[in-house]
């Protein structure tokens, strides 16, 4: 509970027209983003208890579920420096959902599949050398990994299996042309 | 060869030579559909007199007319079963991903905008603007923070006879999360993943702010220009827009504002993708 107020106290303070519209100076703006990330961090620590219920937590095996803060660079340290990580994809809408997932990854071969055995299509798209040379991204991500979350039910979840294997060639890698 | 397209079983997406995006081909119909991404110059006023402020945090004042980025985008094509995208750097920095995925009756367009070059000591407002053979007749619809649709009319106010001082950002609305334009024919939406100021200056145009950096205060107090820095030069800001197009047809179910508002949901509450490395803690027969 503590931790929940923590953000609400901090989802209070955004609440002012200046961190709404951006007319606040420089360092206001950045303690701001300091405050969010704190109460997103505080928080981190719920999701991955409420996470590991729902996956059937052992005392013997805790996942420490994260996410990638940095997605928005096509970074993330967890999926570049695994070769294997369970994904869980979780649906807050009211109706179900079949979004596709993008996981920065190096270069390789990948295979996804699901809590049913099955092997579910993925693609290894290239990122961008506009943002793999923006001077402050520090990731060794060259590609995006690329599959579509199945119907992911309402207010649900469901989890995937991802494997770099170097004996299986990911479905279908991507054709280029310059 | 001949120039580039992409899409899926919905869509195609077509580039003319020069790298751009120029025509959507939907349901059996090809329309001109372009975009591209131009500037306008900050307006620097001296900030004594309301008439002469600058453009900064609370107002936006472009300096004349809109400049254009480039003439030639150089691209990068990639396809595969699952998504086709364009990757197109327009100069070091303004660079897009245009992608279809399958299945998908949209278009995405992840920008990457930044950082925006000052030493001509000119404040630059980056945006991003489709044009389309649409007759819009002055009229778009602009959403109030994501939900009701108002209508808008080009140098009109329904409640004053209007003085339109500035021509440009004197018809630039709040766009939480869609803006869009239509004829008896056709329908084009662009979604937006964050509120950003946008219009339709000419009929068949739309256009979103998504960058800007200014070098003067605007003297409605924050006493600071709008000059946002990292790493020691100019904020570089990565976002998306989700562009419809199709028939504005009420009678066709589902309509395309049903679907505008479907994705909408999706995409500004999209699912929630939790990792964790499972490397020597777990094998997949485990998992299972």
């Amino acid at each position: 509970e503590a931790h929940l107020t923590a953000l609400r106290d901090v989802m209070g303070v955004m609440q002012h027209h200046d961190a709404i519209t951006g007319t606040e100076k420089q360092h206001v703006a950045d303690d701001y983003a300091r405050m969010l990330y704190e109460g997103f961090e505080a928080c981190s620590v719920n999701t991955r208890s409420a996470l590991n219920q729902l996956a059937g937590e052992r005392d013997t095996l805790k996942f420490d579920w994260g996410y990638c803060k940095q997605a928005n660079i096509s970074a993330c340290v967890m999926t570049e420096n695994s070769d294997n990580i369970l994904v869980l994809l979780y649906n807050p809408l009211g109706h179900s959902s079949n979004d596709f997932v993008r996981l920065p990854v190096k270069e390789g071969h990948y295979l996804v599949r699901n809590d049913r055995g099955q092997t579910v299509a993925s693609t290894l798209i290239p990122i961008p050398s506009s943002v793999t040379d923006l001077p402050f991204r520090e990731s060794e991500a060259t590609h995006e990994l690329v599959f579509q979350g199945e119907q992911v039910a309402p207010v649900g979840y469901k989890s995937y299996y991802v494997s770099k294997d170097e004996s299986k060639k990911s479905l279908s890698t991507a054709e280029m042309r310059q | 060869e001949d120039n580039v397209s992409i899409g899926n079983e919905h869509l195609t997406v077509h580039f003319d030579e020069n790298g751009f995006m120029n025509m959507i081909s939907i349901h059996g119909e090809t329309h001109a559909l372009k975009q591209n991404f131009l500037y306008y110059d900050g307006a620097l006023g001296n900030n004594e007199e309301f008439r002469n402020r600058s453009s900064g945090a609370y107002i936006f004042r472009p300096n004349g007319t809109e400049k254009t980025v480039t003439d030639v985008v150089e691209i990068q094509v990639v396809k595969s079963d699952l998504v086709q995208e364009v990757h197109q750097i327009f100069n070091e920095w303004i660079s897009q991903v245009i992608r279809v995925y399958a299945g998908q009756e949209h278009v995405e367009l992840e920008w990457l905008v930044g950082p925006i070059p000052i030493d001509d000591v000119i404040g630059k407002e980056i945006i991003s603007r489709f044009e389309s053979d649409i007759k819009s007749d002055g009229a778009f619809y602009t959403d109030s923070n994501g939900r009701e649709m108002l209508r808008r009319v080009r140098n009109y106010r329904e409640t004053w006879e209007l003085d339109l001082v500035e021509p440009v950002s004197g018809n630039y609305y709040p766009i939480t999360a869609k803006i869009a334009i239509e004829d008896d024919q056709s329908r084009l939406a662009v979604l937006n993943d964050r509120a950003q100021g946008g219009s339709s200056l000419v009929d068949g145009q739309l256009e979103l702010m998504v960058h800007r950096r200014l070098l003067r205060d605007d003297a409605f107090g924050v006493g600071e220009a709008l000059n946002e820095t990292q790493y020691g030069t100019g904020l570089v800001a990565r976002g998306k827009h989700w562009l419809f197009f199709g028939s504005s047809q009420k009678d066709a179910s589902p309509t395309l504002q049903a679907k505008e508002r479907f994705l909408q949901n999706k995409v500004l509450l999209p699912s929630w993708p939790f990792v964790t490395p499972v490397d020597n803690l777990l094998t997949y027969d485990d998992y299972l």
